[in-house]
């Protein structure tokens, strides 16, 4: 881009903010910022909005973020954002794509877990909410959606990292996503980003029963895996949340999946070294390059099976 | 500032439903303050747990008298954090 911004280095959430203004004001025809609602501790939840116009288009959510460590997908998400903008008009599939679609970005889904994971704990995963009656602070929020809310795979816990909150929905950060999509009315695939041990996978979670979607979802997120291994040979696994990870209750892409939106994936991005989410810095571009490709393939798919 | 010095993330392979249990016991172990990174759910589907320093000793003890698998797949989180730090302090110099 025309700024020295490093997409290939962590940053502190001002400068993602910040970064995610400069890409407003360097591609206004393109790139809108729309706040949502705001976190617990009150910090701005923002969406990119890529449109190249007409009203309540169909729409892809992209979320990352959610597990506030996992600081290689809000890296991810920014390195995407502006490779959604500056490829436009010079890649036939996104142009086309763009041309009826519109693409939702939320490059930090977890504001305040991100603060904390920047300044007091690098682990934390959780919100900031507190729990009355407990001395532990936070609620997993990929356990906090109404799908299964409470069921195997989550805790309850205050302490715990899984621990499911008091009721679904209860974290603000959770019900602002909720209330956005509910009001767009047309969104027609939700991406999750999430990074650990490289798996794309769809739901369910909550239990280990077959999608009546399973065979094409499978299909697919295939594809999306076959696309993304093509650069480096990263290797994915996929197949639903339940027995491609483990059992997990109250997850985003449930949830979408239930409230009808057929194409609902998570990605697990690389861990390449054996560094969980602790992902060396030299491997941002190069996981965001590989996921690109991934979620491309997805668009590719959604943009031609309308619903 | 939270720190890690001396914790180690172990990777943790059950290799049937009692050992997943077992891990499932120990993940509530409040006292032990582990930090599981990916829970534990099916037998030969790995766990990966940061173990601090002070609990390292019972929680290999307790792995290994059950007979449950585990190799240490980071030696010193403090140091992978160290250097996520200084990198980040060199890039934030390069940008100015």
């Amino acid at each position: 881009g025309r700024n020295s911004f490093n997409y290939g280095a962590y940053h502190p959430l001002e400068t993602i903010y910040q970064a995610m203004d400069d890409l407003v004001a360097e591609y206004p025809q393109l790139v809108s910022k729309q706040q949502i609602g705001e976190s617990y501790e009150k910090r701005p939840l923002y969406v990119l909005k890529f449109s190249t116009g007409g009203k309540n288009r169909p729409a892809i959510w992209i979320d990352a973020g959610i597990h506030a460590r996992e600081w290689v997908t809000q890296a991810t998400a920014l390195w995407t954002a502006r490779k959604i903008a500056s490829d436009y008009g010079y890649d036939p599939s996104l142009d086309s794509l763009l041309n009826t679609m519109d693409v939702f970005l939320l490059v930090v889904a977890n504001p305040d877990g991100y603060v904390f994971s920047h300044t007091e704990n690098r682990m934390w995963r959780k919100t900031r909410s507190k729990t009355p009656g407990s001395l532990c602070v936070g609620v997993d929020p990929n356990r906090n959606w109404d799908a299964g809310f409470g069921g195997p795979g989550a805790s309850n816990d205050p302490c715990s990292d899984s621990y499911h909150g008091p009721s679904a929905n209860s974290e603000v950060e959770v019900r602002s996503v909720v209330d956005f999509i509910k009001s767009h009315g047309n969104v027609k695939a939700f991406i999750s980003i999430h990074s650990y041990s490289q798996l794309l996978m769809y739901p369910y979670g909550y239990t280990c029963t077959n999608i009546k979607d399973h065979a094409e979802l499978d299909n697919v997120a295939k594809m999306a895996a076959n696309a993304l291994t093509s650069l480096y040979g990263t290797q994915y696994k996929v197949g639903p949340i339940c027995s491609v990870i483990y059992q997990a209750s109250g997850g985003s892409i449930d949830w979408s999946y239930d409230y009808g939106i057929k194409y609902s994936f998570a990605f697990e991005l690389r861990d390449t070294g054996r560094h969980g989410f602790l992902l060396p810095a030299s491997q941002i571009i190069p996981t965001a390059q590989e996921t690109w490709l991934g979620l491309k393939s997805i668009f590719e798919h959604v943009r031609d099976h309308p619903y | 500032l939270e720190t890690f010095a001396g914790d180690q993330v172990l990777r943790v392979e059950p290799c049937n439903e009692e050992q997943v249990q077992l891990l499932k016991r120990l993940r509530a172990q409040q006292p032990l303050q582990l930090n599981f990174w990916r829970f534990p759910s099916f037998p030969n589907e790995p766990a990966d747990v940061q173990v601090p320093f002070a609990n390292l000793q019972n929680v290999k003890v307790f792995l290994e008298s059950h007979q449950i698998k585990y190799s240490i797949m980071i030696e010193d989180v403090q140091a992978a954090v160290d250097e996520e730090r200084r990198e980040m302090d060199l890039n934030q110099r390069r940008e100015r």
